[in-house]
């Protein structure tokens, strides 16, 4: 394991998230 | 009700896939481009298309660090999730909660539903049962479908191209229930970054494409994502994770460059991330050939006597019919049953196990040929049929008795008496003598009684008429008897008597005094 240099996960993409607006809601359909 | 009316209430697209069974598993393409953004300016973006020729047998969504990965939200590397089944190529697959790991999306992973997210609409991708390739929006119902159900499921953000058309307005209005809220979702679809995507071409094979990138410095943005994958004659494709997410691992080695830098920064470093989307090789069907071969780039290759294509049936399984069991080494057949396919019967003479064994009947018996058996001819028994009858008995197993008259012997075989000697017969002179002078003497008798008239009445009836008289006659003198000693009783009991005055008897005076004299009163 110490020769994995694990990511700092700073590239973070994502469609839907807080820190940018109000939180939302994915639609679901049954 | 935010899809396009022309689509009516069709979500997805389905498009069968390719089978090339001839070709290799993959083509795996590196690509720099120049990209050239609204604004004009360029950028050169480096990548791969990856060509998939047979994905239902050589694709599979796995877990992160194999199964059971999302239930305990693990994460992990693409290149050691990749080596627990051998991927060829892999790269990240769908999207994940950052902070806990969590799976997020529908996931089903070669056939086994790891997540179901309810019907969220969101992209999906899928493959189900029969080969089918599936783009679009689904509904919990698709997802839980059992006629034809899926058997590797993944979800994405955002429908890139449908029917070979970008559809990535539509997507966004089917996404977001609120346009106003669209905003940080139209900043995650125009943001250049790395990226991931899968869709699928004309022929149906499946094409995976990543291209590397870091958030608003390198990269693609969607709409560039989504014509680039149009320039390249793909159908349709849903967009999957990117960002430092973004990972290509091709044969187990890391094959993209990183967003994320390692700590301490000065390297770029894999994320360890969530699902992954992985080409292996054909998978045979059934994967493990039954137990009974090897698999073989999806073909399986079955150990003697076991029958292609999955190794689950004996070669000679319809072959043995009712008088065999097919085995690895052909038909064994059943006692009395002989040749390839177990349809003959035991030549004459033997019987058993392979017909090896060698039949005892004798003076013409017939051998069963699967327990040995004998049946004997009439006039013969025993275990081999090498008795005769014994006397008075014929037939077949000498269980009829003979009807002769006089201790005749009979035929052993047909029962017909014989009224001569029959030397074979081991009779002895005397005893036939004594039944030729018995049969002569009947026979004679039988003539005279024919000959002679019938009387009118039997001795018999005569018999019965004698009797009948002679009872009677007992019967008459018996009764004469009772009533003669009824009188002699009756005068005894009657001793009284009475005098009567007579006048004269035998010629006495008329005056004449009392007599004593008697009277008879009956």
């Amino acid at each position: 394991c110490k020769d994995i240099r694990h990511s700092s996960d700073d590239d973070l993409l994502l469609p839907y998230t807080k820190s940018h607006g109000p939180s939302h809601s994915h639609r679901y359909v049954r | 009700d935010c899809q396009p009316v022309a689509h009516g209430t069709v979500t997805h697209e389905t498009q069968a896939a390719s089978k090339h069974s001839n070709s290799p598993v993959l083509e795996s393409n590196i690509f720099i481009s120049d990209i050239t953004d609204d604004s004009g300016t360029h950028r050169w973006v480096s990548g791969h298309i990856t060509e998939v020729h047979d994905p239902l047998r050589s694709v599979s969504v796995l877990e992160p660090g194999g199964p059971g990965g999302c239930a305990h939200n693990h994460r992990e590397l693409v290149e050691v999730t990749a080596k627990t089944r051998k991927c060829l190529v892999a790269q990240n697959g769908g999207y994940f909660d950052t902070h806990t790991g969590q799976c997020l999306g529908n996931i089903i992973s070669d056939g086994k539903l790891v997540r179901n997210s309810g019907g969220i609409q969101n992209a999906q991708f899928g493959i189900r049962k029969d080969g089918t390739l599936v783009f679009g929006y689904l509904s919990e119902d698709d997802i839980l479908d059992q006629e034809n159900p899926f058997v590797q499921l993944i979800s994405g953000v955002v429908w890139l191209l449908r029917k070979g058309e970008i559809y990535i307005n539509e997507s966004i209005q089917a996404e977001c229930d609120k346009t106003q809220e669209t905003g940080n979702f139209r900043h995650f679809v125009d943001v250049i970054s790395a990226r991931t995507a899968v869709g699928h071409d004309k022929e149906g094979k499946l094409i995976l494409f990543h291209v590397d990138g870091q958030t608003d410095v390198r990269g693609m943005n969607l709409w560039q994502v989504a014509k680039f994958l149009k320039d390249q004659n793909v159908m349709n494709a849903i967009n999957l994770d990117g960002g430092g997410s973004a990972t290509y691992v091709l044969n187990g080695s890391l094959a993209s460059y990183p967003s994320d830098h390692c700590n301490p920064s000065k390297w770029r470093c894999p994320r360890a991330i969530s699902t992954v989307l992985c080409i292996h090789e054909r998978l045979c069907q059934p994967e493990d050939c039954s137990g009974h071969g090897r698999c073989v780039e999806g073909q399986c290759v079955c150990q003697h006597g076991w029958s292609t294509p999955g190794c689950a049936n004996l070669t000679c399984q319809a072959e043995c019919g009712e008088h065999g069991i097919c085995t690895e080494n052909g038909c064994v057949c059943d006692a009395g049953w002989m040749g390839l396919y177990c349809s003959q019967v035991c030549t004459a003479g033997l019987y058993g196990d392979g017909c090896n064994q060698t039949c005892t009947c004798a003076n013409g018996g017939s051998c069963d040929p699967v327990h040995g058996r004998c049946t004997c001819p009439a006039g013969f028994h025993g275990d081999s049929c090498e008795q005769e009858c014994p006397i008075g008995f014929y037939g077949l197993n000498c269980k009829q008795l003979c009807q002769c008259q006089d201790m005749c012997p009979c035929d052993a075989a047909t029962g017909s008496c014989n009224t001569t000697y029959q030397g074979e017969r081991n009779i002895s002179l005397h005893r036939a003598g004594h039944c030729l002078a018995t049969q002569m003497w009947r026979e004679w008798r039988q003539e005279e009684e024919a000959q002679a008239p019938r009387p009118y009445l039997s001795e018999q009836s005569w018999l019965v008429v004698c009797s009948i008289l002679a009872t009677s006659l007992l019967a008459s003198l018996t009764g004469n008897l009772i009533q003669t000693c009824r009188k002699c009783k009756a005068r005894r009991q009657r001793a009284d008597y009475s005098y009567l005055p007579l006048g004269e008897i035998n010629g006495a005076t008329e005056r004449g005094e009392m007599k004593s004299g008697k009277v008879l009163f009956q």
